[in-house]
């Protein structure tokens, strides 16, 4: 299927220590 | 090396392949020079490990330009996904790079890797910020002028998701007309 994403799920991931 | 591909298997996949590349302005060097290819990636992680670690845009000097475009689709009207389509431009005062510039580019970034475009999605090939000393300017570019429906579409969805109040237009340039006339007399194809 087609992957989209809110804003909410993406903004959800920005400060996760694994992404820093 | 377990943990990576574990990992690996619990990233959350982009529905495209999406590539970063950054112009700075060398007046010195051929325009194509200026160019580079920063990095791609695939994963809403990996999107923002990439965007935690760059510069903001409104930290960029003049002259430099960050563009998130589709693997594969240069960040130019020349390559042939973009030459028959055009741009969403959003221009900015000066005053708007303190204050505005780096939310409405991470709204810009965030609607592209989301796929935010319904039906149309396919239409997008990137988004530009060009970082200028008389305004900055944010663009997404689509790849067909002539697409009425998906134009229209992607702008209305657009400048929602921005939050520009229902006052301000906005408008849609086909490249074949930018490449042609100096930006101030590009007219708009279609508005909203």
């Amino acid at each position: 299927g087609k992957k989209q994403y809110d804003r909410d799920f993406l903004l959800s991931f920005q400060y996760m220590p694994a992404c820093v | 090396k377990e943990m990576t591909a574990m990992e690996k298997v619990m990233k959350n996949p982009l529905q495209s392949r999406w590539a970063l590349w950054f112009f700075k302005n060398v007046k010195s060097q051929p325009w194509q020079c200026n160019l580079r290819l920063v990095t791609a990636f695939t994963t809403v992680e990996d999107f923002w490990a990439l965007h935690t670690h760059i510069q903001l845009a409104s930290k960029l000097s003049s002259g430099c330009d960050y563009s998130i475009f589709k693997d594969g689709i240069e960040p130019m009207w020349e390559d042939s996904r973009n030459k028959r389509g055009g741009r969403w431009l959003i221009t900015l005062s000066k005053q708007q790079r303190h204050s505005d510039l780096d939310a409405l580019w991470l709204e810009t970034l965030l609607c592209l890797i989301g796929e935010a475009f319904d039906e149309y999605n396919e239409d997008i090939c990137g988004a530009v910020v060009n970082i200028r000393a008389k305004g900055d300017k944010i663009a997404v570019w689509t790849r067909d002028a002539e697409n009425r429906d998906a134009v229209t579409h992607i702008g209305k969805v657009y400048k929602e998701r921005l939050g520009l109040s229902s006052k301000i237009v906005i408008g849609y340039q086909a490249h074949a007309d930018t490449a042609t006339k100096s930006n101030s007399l590009t007219k708009n194809k279609f508005v909203v």
